[in-house]
């Protein structure tokens, strides 16, 4: 019988262990660890993990059911994509990709380079736009961003291009003025495209860790966040923190970014991610 | 805060004068729980708990302090110990240029580093120069033309469509020629499961003397930090790193995950985007921000 409670210790720790490291997070893991303690001790004899692992990917869907993410293309008027995140993310490249992915469905866009403070930023964004082979907005560095918003709109409606892609530079969320500007250039568009279908995009890098909960919370605080981008799931990290993020605050995941060629990326799966997380 | 949480649970020990085993435990289990918030590594917090246990069990009560302050004063000295107990600086070249080569992740800050490093080091008394070694990242060559210039520092750049190890053994030359004393490399973002990438380090170590290779890491990194750390030193060796984006509010658990499996020192800190935003790394300041 004490060999049932000592495979159960085992268990128990292995799941907290495999919990962890994906970067749920403590307090998701103790969640989760609650729910098996109350789970039958005859059971722990059955002396097979993968066994544990299965009920840990219900459980997982049961805690943290799929947010719907309602992105999508409506050709019938403008869509704005606008992705903001912290500093290194991969909101460019993912600008990048987003352009080709839409352009191959049919939907030609306009990016526009609303980074206009660092270095290199716009040349970035200029020759990815030719990679995808879509149109870019010029802007001059320095610039205030969200006059070349609004530009960017000006230009999408006389071109009759049905989406535009904003790029933004990378900011922390505990920089006020910059959380401001950010909802400056979200009130310009309301302003400007009142009739737009706007999306909020806030990029996390896979390898972020719990202070992924906090960037999504403040952006979401500071001008509402539609969904998520999680990029670099070609790294080792598992970007657990995005199920925490839409347990808590509900917020859906759209896309994933595996790599840096243009096409590295797809729509998010909350299965196969599950899946992957576990492995 | 967990100085706030053990203050909470040691309040009521300061009427018993001693820490009962449900007290220590209780204890332990906020210190797990705030170590693992700030994204030390798992293996890092079961470790450094029963380190804690240890150190706790076999140490008699302080007459002048609470069993919290005890406690608390005890997570710091093995913090401390673990971070490093002095600050670490570059080893500069005794004898000639000193090369230092900057790695790291994809947008960990390596190309705003390597400028902020270039200043850093003018203010040192050395005449640096930066190379532009990333020939993948669009415009990375004009991103760090215009950092250098921040930093008052050249450029040497190559063509974006020229290898990099004749960029660099072409740099080597120019500094000679022009007497650059320092040598700091940018290379292009990797991962470190990436084996051509990594093999592309390892020729670049192969081709020039490289005296400090420098880990630059995002603070806000999580529990993958200590696995990227490990592999990069474990395949090119590494000597120190730079932790990057401590302006935020990240806890900055990495550093302790990094330090205690590499044992390499962390160096400076990145603590914001201008180019004078580089500090020197303080164990201290670290552990007490850790801690929360
Ligand atoms: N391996 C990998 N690298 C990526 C991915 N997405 C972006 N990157 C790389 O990450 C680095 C940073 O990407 P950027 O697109 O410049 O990131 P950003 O968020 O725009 O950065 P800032 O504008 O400076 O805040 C670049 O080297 C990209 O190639 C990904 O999914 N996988
Ligand atoms: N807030 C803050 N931002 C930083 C810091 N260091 C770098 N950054 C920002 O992080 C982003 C990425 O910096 P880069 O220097 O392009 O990173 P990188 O490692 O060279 O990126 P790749 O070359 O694509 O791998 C930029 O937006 C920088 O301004 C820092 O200490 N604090
Ligand atoms: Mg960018
Ligand atoms: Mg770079």
């Amino acid at each position: 019988f004490s060999d049932a409670i000592n495979d159960k210790g085992v268990f128990l720790e292995k799941i907290e262990e495999l919990l962890i490291l994906s970067d749920i997070g403590p307090n998701t893991t103790a969640e989760i660890l609650e729910r098996f303690q109350s789970i039958n001790l005859h059971l722990f004899r059955v002396n097979d993990f993968n066994h544990f692992k299965e009920l840990l990917k219900q459980m997982l869907h049961e805690l943290i059911p799929p947010q719907v993410d309602t992105s999508k293309i409506d050709p019938g008027m403008l869509n704005i994509v606008l992705i903001m995140g912290v500093n290194g993310t991969g909101k460019t490249s993912f600008a990048g990709k987003l352009a080709y992915y839409y352009k191959s469905k049919g939907y030609d866009s306009l990016l526009v380079p609303a980074d206009t403070f660092r270095a290199g930023a716009i040349e970035q964004l200029h020759y990815l736009s030719k990679e995808a082979g879509v149109e870019f907005l010029r802007a001059a560095p320095g610039s205030d961003p969200a006059s070349v918003v609004f530009d960017g709109i000006q230009s999408a409606r006389a071109k009759k291009k049905v989406l535009l892609i904003v790029d933004t530079a990378g900011r922390l969320h505990t920089y006020h003025n910059l959380m401001r500007e950010l909802a400056k250039i979200k009130r310009v568009i309301l302003k400007n495209a009142p009739d737009a279908l706007l999306c909020s995009t806030l990029v996390i890098d896979a390898t972020t860790g719990q202070n992924g909960l906090f960037q999504a919370s403040n952006f979401k605080e500071s001008l509402g966040v539609s969904d998520i981008t999680l990029t670099k799931l070609d790294g080792t990290a598992k970007g657990g923190i995005v199920l925490t993020i839409q347990k808590e605050l509900s917020i859906p995941v759209s896309f994933i970014a595996f790599g840096e060629k243009i096409t590295d990326m797809c729509r998010y799966n909350q299965d196969k991610f599950i899946e992957t997380l576990l492995d | 805060r967990l100085s706030e949480k053990l203050k909470q649970i040691l309040n009521k020990v300061r009427e018993k004068g001693k820490i009962s085993e449900n007290d220590l435990k209780q204890s332990l289990k906020e210190i797990k729980l705030a170590l693992l918030e700030a994204d030390v590594h798992y293996k890092v917090v079961k470790d450094f708990i029963s380190k804690l246990e240890k150190l706790a069990n076999q140490e008699s009560l302080s007459k002048t302090l609470t069993p919290g302050q005890q406690i608390i004063k005890m997570t710091h000295t093995v913090l401390t110990e673990i971070l490093g107990e002095k600050q670490s600086k570059i080893r500069f070249n005794e004898e000639g240029p000193t090369n230092i080569l900057l790695i790291g992740l994809q947008g960990s800050g390596k190309t705003t580093t390597a400028a902020k490093l270039a200043l850093q080091i003018k203010k040192m008394g050395y005449i640096p120069a930066l190379i532009a070694a990333d020939k993948i990242r669009p415009a990375a060559i004009e991103q760090l033309q215009i950092m250098g210039e921040k930093a008052g520092a050249d450029v040497f750049a190559g063509g974006v469509n020229q290898p990099v190890l004749n960029t660099i053994h072409e740099a080597q030359q120019w500094a000679k020629e022009h007497k650059r004393d320092v040598l700091i490399i940018d290379t292009a973002g990797r991962l470190h499961i990436d084996s051509e990438l990594i093999q592309e380090l390892k020729d670049i170590k192969n081709a020039i003397p490289i005296h400090e290779t420098l880990l630059v890491l995002d603070a806000l990194m999580g529990q993958d930090a200590l696995r990227m750390a490990d592999d990069f030193n474990k395949k090119i060796g590494v000597d120190g790193f730079i932790l990057t984006k401590l302006d935020g509010d990240a806890r900055g658990g990495v550093s302790l995950s990094i330090r205690s499996m590499t044992g390499k020192p962390i160096k400076f800190t990145g603590v914001g985007e201008k180019i004078i935003d580089l500090e020197p790394f303080y164990p201290d300041r670290m552990s007490s921000r850790i801690l929360g």
